[in-house]
Formats: C-alpha cells, structure tokens, sequence
C-alpha cells in the first residue's frame, strides 16, 4: 500500500459525505446504498464513521461528470479513467469524482461496478494511494470480480490502519 | 526520425499513448527532477507493476496501460 505525501487524513472521527450528482445508468436509492456499502468497509477497520448529508457542503462530495468538471483533471470518454479522488483536506479535499461516459453498473448487468470503484475511489477520499499488490482493491487497474464476495485486502486494511489505528471491539 | 530504444519496436500511436500515461501517472518529482526521462518513467511504472524492469516498451506493459483505471497517479504527486 501507499500513503499519499505527508500523510493526509481525517481528524474527527465523524466524516460527512454527500451525493451531490447521480448517473442515469443506476437508480438513485441504489447509487445510495453502494456508496454507503463501501464507505461501511473502510470504516469496519478504522475508529470512523461516516454521516450523509443531504444539502451544503460536506467532507467528501461524490458525482458524476463527464469531460472537463472544474477540477483541472478531465474524464476521457469510455474506457481508460474511470474515477478519481483527492486525499483527505479542504475544499476538494476527499472529493470523489466518476466518468459519467462509462456505463456503471451494480453487478446486475455488464459494465463497470460502481461498488468497486467507489470502494477504491474513497480509499484515496481516506488518504491511500495506490498499492501494488494485484488482489488490493487499492491496485490501480479495474478488474471486474463478484460484487458478492467483493472485500478489502489484507494489504487495504494494513494500509488504512496505518492511517486510522485498528477499531476498538 | 526513427523511434527511440525504448519504443521497444511498439507503432507510433502506442508510442504516444505510452508517453501521455507516463505522464499522467508517474508525474516527475519537480525538487529532485526524478524520474524525468521516458526510461526512467517506464522503469517506475514496470517496478510498480511488478514487471522486468527494462525501461523499453513491451507487449506486456503496453497491455496493462490500455487497462481500464483509476485516474490518479501511482507515484506521490
């Protein structure tokens, strides 16, 4: 696993997050479900929780976009980029973005697996880089797997818990 | 003019596909000027890959550059 450069991370224990923009190819509810599916994995490892908002500005802002967005960091049509997240800060800071040209998916039909990718994209909104160990969900490259039996790596967890220290039981 | 040693034998088209991901995602460190060459850019993506580290282009490596992923660079920025 990587951490970015000076080791950014959320101070308070309570991080806010917010849909702010959906895409057309999943229900809003289940947009909904897989985001707070995946925020539920970083935090089962870590003393963090995460609470949605639903108007103003939270912690970390999810959308979709396609090309240029604002953000100096252009999505490129289908296929290559899918995604992007800044590490934890201000403004931007945890923001996660996703390429509203691909076709997103919650397993139940071809395309690209919105639980994975937000799971890896907030990954980065928590303040992890890339890894390079083929089975993290840290890996820099989308594979598609079962979103079934879809979890984090012991590298993911090793990583998270570099940052965050291990949940008390 | 022909294409350099570390195109690898690759087309052009692949050749400047290869450049732009490079640059997108394993950006130079600007303090220390690492990593500011073609090979040693490549050589950064083959290690982190876990791939020979060569510093030419290959069939292999140009495969996980088409790969569909995430948009933020594998080294620190």
């Amino acid at each position: 696993y990587s951490l970015f450069p000076t080791r950014p991370k959320w101070v308070s224990s309570v991080v806010t997050y917010r849909v702010v923009s959906y895409t057309p190819d999943l229900p809003r509810v289940r947009v909904n479900q897989l985001v707070a599916k995946a925020l539920a994995m970083w935090s089962q490892e870590i003393p963090l929780s995460f609470r949605r908002v639903l108007v103003g500005t939270a912690d970390i802002m999810i959308g979709f976009a396609r090309g240029a967005h604002g953000d100096y960091y252009p999505f490129d049509g289908p296929g290559n980029t899918l995604a992007h997240a800044f590490a934890p800060g201000p403004g931007l800071g945890g923001d996660a973005h996703f390429d509203e040209d691909e076709r997103w998916t919650d397993g139940s039909r071809r395309g690209v697996n919105f639980l994975i990718t937000a799971t890896h994209e907030l990954g980065h909104s928590l303040g992890l880089g890339h890894s390079s160990d083929p089975k993290a969900v840290m890996y820099p490259t989308y594979r598609a797997g079962d979103p079934r039996n879809f979890k984090l790596a012991p590298d993911d967890i090793e990583g998270i818990q570099k940052l965050y220290g291990e949940k008390s039981t | 003019l022909p294409l350099p040693r570390e195109a690898g034998g690759t087309s052009e088209p692949q050749w400047k596909q290869a450049q732009d991901y490079l640059r997108r995602f394993y950006p130079s460190d600007p303090k220390t000027r690492e990593a500011d060459s073609f090979e040693a850019r490549l050589k950064l993506m083959q290690r982190f890959f876990r791939l020979p580290v060569t510093g030419v282009l290959n069939p292999h490596t140009i495969e996980i550059m088409q790969k569909p992923r995430c948009g933020v660079p594998d080294v620190a920025e």
